[in-house]
């Protein structure tokens, strides 16, 4: 996380921290955890902790791990090519079914989902929040987690990075309608932080609760603005991922 | 077998018989003769009522003679001198004497013979019943017609029992009813009806006549109703005296009828009818019974209905009724051993992420709260909170029945908020 600051994962308890990963995840129940398909495209049965702030090994020995049953990534992923950077990241969205249901507590709760009704709907301005464990302005990765907030953008804005490696070409990177713009300001996720939610508060129904917008998914150059998957656009697959693939008890 | 005849002689007969002696024979002939014993010879010491020496004969424990002194034959024609008709088949001989005799006696000689009794004329009381015929060593009864004689081949009555009556309906009279009954009867009339019916005995007054009682209130002919557990009459006399129904609450009756030689009256006759045994009409606590009769008996069967919120309990099973039948001694089936009772929901199951109160009975009615762990967790369906025990033995929620309620974690509400410094 750039321009971010130490935080508690209490004021992020719906972050998931996937361990050989070095990635980031959001729960959104008991039984399930959304990330960033690139995150688990390649480990169908990725380790994963939720309630610690740190995580040293000491510290996830105290934490809630979370076993995968399995992972289902978006049908629309396209997978790695053979040669060279990824360049679409369209679709870069994931579910993973756990074994076992997740104990809730202060430092456990999941995020919102969205509805698909235009009430739910993220605005160019609204401020999010991300967390994560990865890189910072000074580090490659960190054990304590950070969180910063951040505005929504529009896409351009994320077109329009430039990134410090000139042979970067922006344009030869796909962007859709799927993906968000958020940051500005210095203040932006990294590597390490893919797969976590860009929270939005929303007060819906009178109850103002934050709303999984986006995932962090990549973007040209940390510290700018980052492109985040828009989770709005897959709520119809969320759901018909988890109750397809639920307990009998759980419909 | 005894002889028919025999010999008894003193000790040392014919020559004189020694001092202080006393000597038993028991003299036996075959059943049904008497005896005939005789002396041809007496030489006793003569003394008053025989004190000193004499010759004793006993039978049944009577004594028929005692013996002593000199005789003779008084009839030249006959050695007789003294002799005894025993009508028993035993007698005792008893020769004693004393110590001291100052002349020579040379004691007795005596005889027996068995002898035909009499059985017929010889006695007071006449052993048949109606015919006696006698003859050599015994006799035998016999009856006129229609009579037979009884197994005590002595006493002729008609043939009059083991009747046995099994129809649910009936009607039974003594032996020529309404002319005279036979005398020296025994009749024995049995009902016999399925168990659960008992037999009911009607009588009218004027059907009954027979040989009034004694002055001790004995009857000589009677009638008399026998069940397993009571006994009715004996009844005799002009007239019924007993009850005129009598419920004698068995499903079995043993009649007696019985008559002695006089007296002979037009007798009797009844009816008597099954009435299915009645079964009480019990209260059972918290339940109705289906359907509903003023009296239930025999065979019928109830179907008994808990009320709203009890319940039958058998092992791992309950239902809300079950059946009982009338049985053949009156009582219910199973009736004691099942009983409504309150439906018992039991401890209401625990859910996921949440808790139940403890409720104070588990009974139909009772009601429970569930809660979940907040702030973590909310019920998933409004409403879904309270349960309430049902008539059938589950809890029940207004919105999900059966189901449980469902703890699901609330989302998007951080236990602490993020606070950053940036402007």
């Amino acid at each position: 996380i750039f321009g971010g600051s130490f935080v508690k994962i209490e004021s992020f308890p719906w972050q998931v921290f996937f361990r050989s990963e070095w990635a980031g995840g959001a729960l959104l129940d008991e039984h399930w955890v959304l990330t960033a398909a690139h995150v688990v495209e390649g480990n169908p049965h990725p380790a994963m902790y939720v309630g610690s702030t740190t995580v040293q090994t000491s510290e996830l020995d105290k934490a809630q791990a979370l076993t995968a049953e399995r992972v289902f990534i978006h049908p629309g992923w396209h997978p790695a090519p053979s040669q060279g950077a990824r360049k679409n990241f369209d679709n870069d969205i994931a579910l993973v079914r756990l074994k076992e249901p997740v104990k809730m507590g202060p430092t456990v709760s999941p995020i919102c989902l969205p509805g698909s009704a235009s009430k739910y709907n993220f605005s160019v301005g609204d401020l999010g929040m991300i967390s994560g464990w990865g890189k910072t302005e000074k580090k490659d990765w960190v054990l304590r987690l950070r969180g910063a907030k951040l505005p929504i953008t529009t896409l351009d804005m994320c077109q329009e990075v430039r990134g410090k490696d000139s042979q970067v070409e922006p344009r030869s990177y796909v962007f859709t309608e799927n993906m968000l713009c958020a940051g500005g300001a210095g203040v932006d996720s990294c590597q390490g932080d893919s797969g976590g939610a860009l929270a939005v508060k929303k007060l819906i129904e009178k109850s103002p609760k934050f709303y999984v917008a986006g995932l962090v998914s990549w973007g040209l150059e940390c510290g700018t603005h980052g492109i985040y998957t828009k989770v709005q656009n897959y709520i119809g697959w969320i759901r018909a991922t988890m109750q397809e693939n639920s307990t009998p008890r759980e419909d | 077998e005894p002889a028919l005849h025999g010999e008894i002689l003193s000790p040392n007969y014919p020559q004189a018989y020694p001092n202080e002696v006393k000597q038993t024979w028991d003299v036996e002939v075959p059943e049904g003769f008497g005896i005939h014993l005789y002396f041809t010879h007496l030489d006793v010491e003569l003394s008053e009522n025989c004190l000193y020496d004499s010759v004793q004969i006993v039978s049944g424990g009577v004594e028929e003679g005692k013996l002593c002194g000199q005789r003779t034959s008084k009839n030249p024609s006959s050695p007789i001198i003294e002799e005894f008709h025993i009508p028993y088949n035993k007698l005792q001989v008893t020769f004693t004497s004393d110590f001291s005799n100052e002349e020579r006696y040379t004691g007795f000689a005596a005889y027996y013979v068995a002898v035909d009794v009499n059985e017929c004329m010889d006695f007071a009381d006449v052993p048949c019943s109606h015919f006696c015929n006698n003859f050599i060593g015994g006799y035998f009864c016999s009856c006129p017609p229609e009579y037979f004689l009884q197994d005590d081949m002595r006493n002729c009555g008609v043939n009059c029992s083991g009747d046995v009556f099994t129809t649910l309906i009936g009607e039974i009279a003594s032996p020529n009813y309404p002319n005279p009954y036979p005398e020296n009867s025994r009749c024995e009339y049995q009902i016999r009806l399925e168990e659960g019916f008992q037999v009911v005995v009607t009588m009218k007054r004027e059907d009954f006549d027979m040989e009034p009682a004694d002055l001790e209130g004995n009857c000589p002919d009677s009638l008399g109703f026998v069940t397993r557990d009571q006994r009715f009459g004996p009844y005799c006399g002009n007239g019924f005296p007993g009850p005129l129904t009598i419920e004698t609450k068995s499903n079995t009756v043993d009649i007696v009828f019985q008559t002695d030689l006089t007296g002979q009256k037009k007798g009797w006759k009844l009816r008597y009818h099954g009435d299915p045994i009645p079964c009480p009409k019990e209260v059972s606590a918290n339940s109705i019974w289906e359907p509903e009769k003023a009296k239930y008996v025999f065979k019928d069967v109830v179907k008994i209905i808990c009320v709203e919120g009890f319940e039958i309990v058998q092992g791992s099973s309950s239902s809300t009724s079950f059946y009982s039948t009338c049985q053949s001694n009156g009582k219910w089936s199973d009736i004691s051993r099942v009983k409504c009772q309150p439906v018992d929901c039991g401890t209401p199951e625990p859910v996921r992420n949440g808790n139940v109160e403890e409720p104070e009975d588990t009974l139909f009615g009772s009601l429970v709260r569930y809660a979940c762990e907040e702030p973590y967790y909310y019920m998933e369906h409004e409403g879904s909170a309270e349960y309430q025990c049902s008539v059938n033995g589950t809890w029940v929620n207004e919105v999900l029945g059966a189901e449980l309620p469902k703890c699901v974690p609330v989302c998007g509400v951080p236990s602490e908020a993020f606070e950053m410094k940036q402007r």
